[in-house]
């Protein structure tokens, strides 16, 4: 994340390769279930073993003697439905819920997110030397219309899409950050709104960031998991 | 630190089986460790290889391999089967002594004189337990330099080598050799390579269990990590790792399992020549051959099947996607993820309305080209949804239908075993939308998007 500060994200996972290498995040939806982009992986039916999800950790590069750090297999991926970018990745063993690692909310069928909702995103990615390489790093947006989103877009965001503000500062989502997630507090629970995709620049200042709008496919998200 | 493992030659899931009797050379011992099993084969003269039981943690010692008569191997993922590697190699090392094959043919295609004859030529040699001089099988009994050898049937040809190749010759590297799946176990200085299996001499992250598609058999040189050349742990445990020495093919300039594109690429990318040469955030990709900012040895000059022109992004390290080094000292290597995925989708015939709850055409393929499973059918998926659960949705042969309102179109079971479902090749028709829920939707979340908020107390 560039900008933003260190924070507290239980959903968060992070992805890591054969050799224990983060590349991407993702959100524990379920003790068995992970949400990330389709980008973050060679193909649907891509061989994952070796690779694993790490959760209940801060720190990028956690000890081995770090006691709350949860290290689980992946032992399947499911490719969301055209467009949607999204893939599902199952665990070999469910996650134990504590109060370093969490499930987040999933969204009602095709909500939309009232404007200036308040929303952070959370990863383990690039800073662009903005501090705290080593912990995971939080950064609060609010959610704006896809109209006024297209506004500086042209037209590009469709309606699988959802937007937050321009900020005035470089602050967002950065390489390693990708398939994490847009969360967003609703009441008092925090819903994943948005999975966050590769876009051009890392937290442009004046630009409007895009995500996936989780909500679209809910269904297909609860359609995996029950299956 | 040789282990006794090294002389074998490991099949998972697989036992020998013998189909005109079952004796064995040792009654089956229990609580063994593997490599207790290869030292006890190793010290019989006439044991060739063993079966290990995991479960039972024993072994049975077989006087035989899988070239033996009447032998088949047979697959049971209670076993591995270890066979000595001079009796199945197809290639000789050093000299060739050693070699155990069965080929009995020389260079030329003469058929060998069984070693236990003396004509058509007479000759010393006399077959014992030690060796090795079997039926008429090329043998080397006199280290002769070519390698393996026999007396042939021609009366007018007393002798001839067999042909039989080295292993360093028997396959040739292309490229940076991430594909060699050859039978080199020594490296170029001639130590003996450690099995990827084990974790002695040397502890390592090459676990041939967490790198399926590496084919970290053995003991024998692999390129799992994207080095200059094939390569191994060593015996030696003061020496970590060394290059082998193997054959560089002549004609092979391109990795054979690679596809090469240029607007998109295809699964990770290893294929992609395009002139991206900036990262998904912008930043500008440093020249390959370039040393700055960021010092590397993926050189052109050594790496020449990778494509590493200029400043593109590439693959040629098996990541996830075609990446670069960035002109950022603080940021060494980082994804080009906005080059495009080439589509994989097969071609749309068909397009639904709604959320296609009504579609009754005949589409039954996935978007992936699957062809679907029928509705009625319980493989290679039990379906939750059957004409029997689902009696009015026309779940009719296999054909892509939308019994459950999912909002992404018709959909099937697929007939590949790791797929469950998929939608299929159909797009929604041109003008319908779905509606969104904005605001309130009066849903109370449950145990879920919950966390222990510390606030700090700024008081002093």
């Amino acid at each position: 994340i560039v900008g933003g500060h260190p924070g507290n994200s239980p959903w968060t996972v992070s992805l890591r390769n054969r050799e224990g290498v983060h590349f991407c995040g993702g959100s524990l939806v379920n003790e068995q279930w992970v949400i990330s982009t389709r980008q973050c992986f060679s193909s649907c039916d891509a061989d994952l073993s070796g690779y694993e999800v790490w959760l209940g950790t801060l720190f990028k590069n956690p000890t081995s003697s770090d006691p709350e750090k949860q290290v689980i297999s992946i032992s399947k991926i499911v490719c969301g439905p055209s467009e949607s970018h999204l893939v599902m990745l199952k665990l070999e063993r469910p996650a134990l819920l504590n109060s370093r690692v969490a499930i987040i909310c999933l969204p009602p069928e095709r909500y939309i997110v009232p404007e200036d909702t308040e929303c952070e995103i959370a990863g383990w990615g690039e800073t662009r030397g903005t501090g705290n390489e080593n912990v995971l790093k939080v950064a609060m947006f609010s959610i704006i219309s896809n109209d006024e989103c297209n506004i500086v877009h042209k037209g590009r965001v469709k309606e699988n899409e959802i937007c937050t503000k321009a900020m005035a500062v470089e602050v967002g989502a950065c390489e390693g950050d990708y398939g994490g997630p847009l969360a967003c507090l609703t009441l008092d629970c925090w819903v994943l709104e948005g999975v966050i995709i590769p876009g051009r620049g890392c937290g442009r200042k004046g630009q409007p960031a895009i995500f996936i709008r989780v909500s679209v496919y809910v269904d297909w998200i609860n359609k995996v998991m029950k299956m | 630190q040789r282990s006794p493992l090294n002389d074998y030659q490991r099949s998972k899931g697989v036992e020998l089986v013998n189909s005109a009797h079952s004796t064995f050379l040792a009654n089956e011992e229990f609580n063994i460790h593997v490599e207790e099993c290869a030292k006890r084969c190793s010290e019989l003269l006439d044991c060739r290889a063993f079966d290990y039981n995991w479960k039972t943690q024993g072994c049975q010692l077989l006087p035989w391999t899988q070239h033996s008569a009447h032998i088949h191997i047979q697959r049971n993922v209670l076993f591995d089967l270890y066979q000595k590697k001079d009796y199945v190699r197809d290639c000789f090392m050093g000299n060739g002594v050693s070699y155990r094959g069965t080929i009995s043919k020389t260079e030329k295609g003469k058929t060998c004189q069984q070693w236990r004859l003396k004509s058509p030529h007479d000759h010393r040699h006399t077959p014992n337990p030690r060796n090795g001089l079997e039926e008429n099988f090329c043998r080397n009994p006199d280290s002769d330099q070519q390698g393996p050898w026999c007396y042939t049937t021609d009366p007018a040809k007393r002798y001839e080598v067999c042909g039989i190749k080295r292993c360093e010759a028997a396959v040739c590297l292309s490229c940076n050799g991430e594909d060699y799946r050859g039978l080199v176990d020594h490296t170029e200085s001639g130590r003996e390579c450690q099995r990827w299996d084990l974790q002695t001499p040397h502890k390592h992250l090459f676990r041939p269990e967490k790198y399926p598609d590496k084919s970290l058999d053995d003991n024998y040189c692999r390129n799992p990590d994207s080095s200059e050349r094939p390569w191994c742990y060593t015996t030696d445990p003061n020496i970590n790792r060394e290059y082998c020495h193997i054959h560089k093919c002549t004609d092979k300039k391109r990795l054979h399992h690679v596809e090469i594109t240029h607007g998109c690429f295809k699964r990770k990318g290893e294929g992609y020549r395009g002139k991206v040469n900036v990262t998904t955030s912008g930043i500008p990709c440093q020249h390959w051959g370039a040393q700055t900012p960021h010092r590397h040895h993926f050189l052109p000059q050594k790496y020449q099947c990778k494509g590493l022109e200029e400043n593109y992004c590439r693959n040629p390290d098996g990541s996830e996607a075609p990446w670069c080094f960035t002109t950022l000292p603080g940021m060494r290597v980082a994804f080009c993820f906005q080059i495009k995925r080439c589509t994989d989708d097969v071609e749309v015939e068909d397009c639904y309305n709604g959320y296609g709850e009504l579609y009754n055409g005949y589409i039954s393929k996935t978007r992936k080209g699957i062809t679907c499973q029928k509705w009625s059918e319980q493989l290679p998926h039990k379906p939750h949804i059957s004409p029997v659960t689902h009696p009015s949705a026309g779940l009719e042969e296999n054909y892509c239908r939308n019994p459950d309102r999912d909002s992404h179109g018709p959909w099937c079971y697929t007939m590949d075993p790791k797929t469950q479902f998929d939608y299929c090749a159909i797009k929604p028709c041109a003008g319908d939308s779905k509606p969104f829920a904005i605001g309130d939707t009066g849903v109370i979340f449950d145990e879920c998007g919950k966390r222990d908020n510390r606030v700090i107390s700024k008081a002093r």
